[in-house]
């Protein structure tokens, strides 16, 4: 463990608790993609299937736990408890068009062809491209609320902190995984333009709008 | 075949 990845998975932490704080306060998932939090579950259950059989530490553990049952909690309150505040009309990202790409490349470019693995390689690929349903939804709305845009603030970083931490092994731990840190470059990538966006408005007190 | 025995990563 390395402060790049505590960190970062403490950023992780925090968007996922900003979110659930954010829907339960508001009383509402108005502005959020159920789509986004579906592949996200998605994300972890096919990630953590080692739960039980492989343990890392207690930490690893009670973490991927935590993740696991908040993403499926999120995904219980867009579509079932909040489900009138559900905003579907502009949640309109076909999934398909990011599962697919995502099992076909994981069957072809894995470390090993083996049924864990392959899920493990999906998750990874998924997990870049998950978000794209909530940026697509907020460029169709146009704006977004100042806690949702911090939670993606959270998020965002976590991965680039993981990229940090994936130098950091690569130097002094002699470990590097092709794959995550590809995959992790491409998801930071992609919340350039929010970051952007971030920090010259909702940092500066304003709300976050995209230009008409 | 490092990689796939080292799964320390959330």
């Amino acid at each position: 463990m390395n402060a790049f990845r505590l960190v970062g998975d403490l950023c992780h932490l925090a968007a996922i608790v900003l979110l659930l704080l954010k829907i339960w306060k508001s009383r509402s998932v108005a502005g959020l993609s159920g789509k986004s939090q579906i592949l996200f579950g998605l994300v972890f259950v096919t990630r953590y299937l080692d739960l039980v059989t492989n343990f890392v530490s207690p930490y690893n553990t009670i973490m991927k736990v935590f993740f696991l049952s908040s993403s499926i909690a999120t995904v219980y309150l867009i579509y079932t408890k909040f489900k009138a505040t559900y905003d579907g009309n502009h949640d309109t990202f076909r999934m398909e068009f990011l599962l697919i790409p995502c099992a076909l490349l994981a069957i072809v470019v894995n470390h090993e062809f083996s049924p864990m693995e392959i899920l493990w390689t999906f998750s990874i690929y998924l997990e870049a491209v998950a978000i794209l349903p909530q940026l697509f939804m907020i460029s169709k709305t146009g704006e977004a609320e100042t806690i949702t845009s911090h939670y993606l603030f959270a998020l965002g970083s976590y991965r680039g902190l993981y990229i940090m931490n994936w130098l950091y092994r690569y130097y002094y731990e002699n470990n590097f995984d092709v794959i995550a840190v590809v995959a992790g470059i491409v998801q930071t990538v992609l919340y350039c333009d929010f970051f952007y966006l971030y920090i010259t408005k909702v940092l500066q007190g304003k709300k976050l709008q995209l230009p008409a | 075949k490092e990689n796939t025995a080292r799964k320390d990563e959330l």
